[in-house]
């Protein structure tokens, strides 16, 4: 379902490279829920955005359902995002001037979803991440957990095919991390999402079917969760 | 050393009110590395910005060295955290224009230390946090894990008396967070420094010597770490 073929990211810093990713292979199977683990600056978050299309990679293919991601234009990956992918930032991205359920509705706006619905859907994904009490809030009067759990609401609201997940806990306390990670394993099941999700966490790794290890850009390991 | 007496903080959103903290009285000893532990939303931010001083509460004392800071005006606020005060945030906020090792010597600057001096201690504490190597790399060139640890080296370049940390090692991975919090342990047995730190892990929470738990801003119980 995602073909991940010699992938290599390699940034420039003034006259230094450094090698993000280094030869990434990897296939990853159609409502799977994939764990990528890795420290500080082993290259999750890198891998995450190419495969989302964010960035495009030094060199390297990505075939998404059959479809090459790399090289296509802005626009098309732009259009390729809205139809099939939700993305729950590291560092959350609301937009400051919109209430917590005005950022999990906004993604619906784009697909022409109509106002009475867009509410509907919000609200239900507030009250699954424990926010439906301060769905009035803005982003500066929510305490940072809130926000990440604002951010992963609105990843789920369009019900995407892959839902790419970076960090999307690492704000929040083990017991509240471990109920939004329920959560979205049981979303995932019922409705056969993908998700590839990114923790530095081995503890919350373990809620995944796979558990895939980075380390300087390269796989290094690759195990079963405690769930599979 | 810090006196906290009876302090509440009541946010306002549309009609409703929000409890952010609901009666905190507390003392911590000059040089104590103190936790506070909570689940997301029990007002672990909301207590740390009261101590600095980025906020006032809406009623009760804190006295910092015999010194009353709820009722000070913003000028004399800024001046006493310029001289006493080290702030870890948990969103960073790093200057995203300056390179690493310049948002590090950045608060150098405002107490007027030679350059050759600033650049001296920037590159030490980079050092001491893994990131010399990234020294030139601006924060949009960092991973998250990187750009929190800048922040963790800013807050410590003025050798400050009191260290704020919210959330230090949310983005790192558990063998970067234990060398960060052996570190900031040891700094501050050196030079007999208080730290307090907020954090939602109750693993981390051990490295300090006494643990505050609070929830829906009350206080519920205070417990020993393992080192102290
Ligand atoms: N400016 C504000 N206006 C309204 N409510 C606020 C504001 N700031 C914080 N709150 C609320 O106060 C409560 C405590 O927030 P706080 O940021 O202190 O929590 P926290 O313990 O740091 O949580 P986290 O672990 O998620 O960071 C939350 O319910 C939050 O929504
Ligand atoms: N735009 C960029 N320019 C230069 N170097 C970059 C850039 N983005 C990332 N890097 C570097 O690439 C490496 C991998 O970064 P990445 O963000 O993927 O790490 P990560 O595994 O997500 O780390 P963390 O757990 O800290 O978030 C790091 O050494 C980082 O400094
Ligand atoms: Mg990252
Ligand atoms: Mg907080």
């Amino acid at each position: 379902f995602i073909e991940i073929k010699d992938l290599y990211k390699v940034y420039r810093v003034g006259s230094e490279k450094i090698h993000a990713l280094d030869g990434i292979s990897l296939t990853i199977e159609e409502g799977e829920f994939c764990a990528i683990v890795g420290t500080s600056g082993s290259g999750k978050s890198t891998l995450l955005n190419m495969l989302a299309g964010l960035e495009p990679p030094t060199k390297g293919s990505i075939k998404i359902d059959g479809r090459e991601i790399v090289g296509l234009k802005e626009n098309q990956l732009v259009a390729f995002r809205r139809e099939h992918v939700g993305f729950i930032f590291q560092s959350f991205n609301l937009i400051p001037t919109l209430t917590a359920k005005e950022n999990v509705a906004l993604p619906l706006t784009f697909q022409g979803v109509s106002k009475a619905q867009r509410n509907k859907r919000a609200l239900a994904l507030l009250k699954q991440t424990g926010l439906y009490d301060h769905k009035n809030h803005k982003p500066n009067q929510l305490s940072g957990g809130q926000q990440q759990r604002v951010g992963i609401s609105r990843a789920l609201v369009v019900d995407p095919e892959i839902v790419f997940a970076d960090e999307p806990t690492g704000n929040l306390d083990s017991a509240t991390s471990a109920e939004i990670l329920t959560m979205m394993r049981r979303i995932s099941r019922e409705k056969n999402q993908t998700i590839i999700m990114v923790t530095h966490d081995d503890h919350l790794a373990r809620f995944a079917d796979r558990i895939i290890r980075i380390s300087d850009g390269k796989i290094t390991h690759i195990e079963e969760g405690d769930l599979a």
